[in-house]
């Protein structure tokens, strides 16, 4: 069993949580934010098999798209220093596998 | 140390919350949603020692219940064609225990 | 690669993300809350380096600090007895550091 944690823009959440369940993973969502822009985002935690974890990885590519951003002075609140907009391009999606020691359903 | 991931129903985060406590077992609470019904339930991150993640299960097992819903085709958003309204059961807790490397308190 | 988890007061959230951009540690940001006083807490979820890991908990204990709250009767709903206002000293930071096995960035 692996914990495959990923986050992606907000503007992939639904397509990507419509794109698990017809794919038959379970998925529970979170509703996060980045660090750096402050923006909204969407965590994902998908727990499936070993042999999953590739699928699960396929599904959240073919659904997440990266984005161009103009980053404004005031949405870069966290202390890097801008003066003009600022070009930033926002990856699709960031996944983390996690082994899982135990897993248990009551 | 282990982090203990549980995903439980809404209606048992508080009983849950109070057990945890009433056992002197730490935890910190996440509103998140599931993949499926995109209904919100509740995510409880729980970091114990290796000898007490039976006990930890335990508690979240005593106090969390699995429901039937009655999904109508508005609810199941999430590409799931479904035009009669569907019984689905709904567990009581999804836990997810995972290795800690590093625990640090500052 | 490792997945750094920590649980932060509200109080320091801000000024844990602007360290984090100045030292370049990518990070992203849950709103959570605490099982013992129900308050709300700020989770940051930061993937690095194994060889950062160390830096990433500089920067953590650098920027959080413990405070004392009295926490009345009802702040503490879940199940601890109180009938008289309770000096509680909430830490700076919790921190669990999780291995991971894949890290992927589409
Ligand atoms: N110090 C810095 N200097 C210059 N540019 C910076 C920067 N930090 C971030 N960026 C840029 O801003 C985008 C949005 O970052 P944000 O932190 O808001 O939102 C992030 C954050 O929530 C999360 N994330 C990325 N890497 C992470 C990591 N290692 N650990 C935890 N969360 C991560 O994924 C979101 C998208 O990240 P992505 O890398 O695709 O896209 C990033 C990156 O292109
Ligand atoms: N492997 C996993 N990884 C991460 N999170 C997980 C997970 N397994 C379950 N969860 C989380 O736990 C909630 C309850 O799942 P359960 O399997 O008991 O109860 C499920 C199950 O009985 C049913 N269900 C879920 N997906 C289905 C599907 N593709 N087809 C038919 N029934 C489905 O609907 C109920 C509610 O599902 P929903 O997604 O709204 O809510 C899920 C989801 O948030
Ligand atoms: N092992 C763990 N796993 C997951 N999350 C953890 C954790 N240890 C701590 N946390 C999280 O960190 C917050 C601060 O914990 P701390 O131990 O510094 O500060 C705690 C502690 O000093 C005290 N406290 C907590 N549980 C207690 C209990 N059963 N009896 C007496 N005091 C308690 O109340 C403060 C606030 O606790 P609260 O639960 O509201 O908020 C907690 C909780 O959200």
């Amino acid at each position: 069993m692996k914990l495959v944690i990923a986050i992606v823009q907000k503007e992939d959440s639904n397509n990507l949580q419509r794109a698990f369940v017809k794919s038959n993973f379970r998925a529970t969502k979170l509703a996060t934010s980045g660090g750096f822009l402050s923006q909204g985002n969407t965590t994902f935690l998908v727990g499936c098999k070993d042999e999953e974890v590739d699928d699960v990885l396929k599904v959240i590519k073919k659904e997440s798209r990266a984005r161009e951003e103009i980053a404004t002075p005031h949405m870069i609140s966290t202390g890097y220093e801008i003066t003009q907009p600022l070009k930033v391009t926002v990856g699709g999606a960031i996944c983390f596998v996690v082994p899982v020691d135990k897993f248990k359903r009551f």
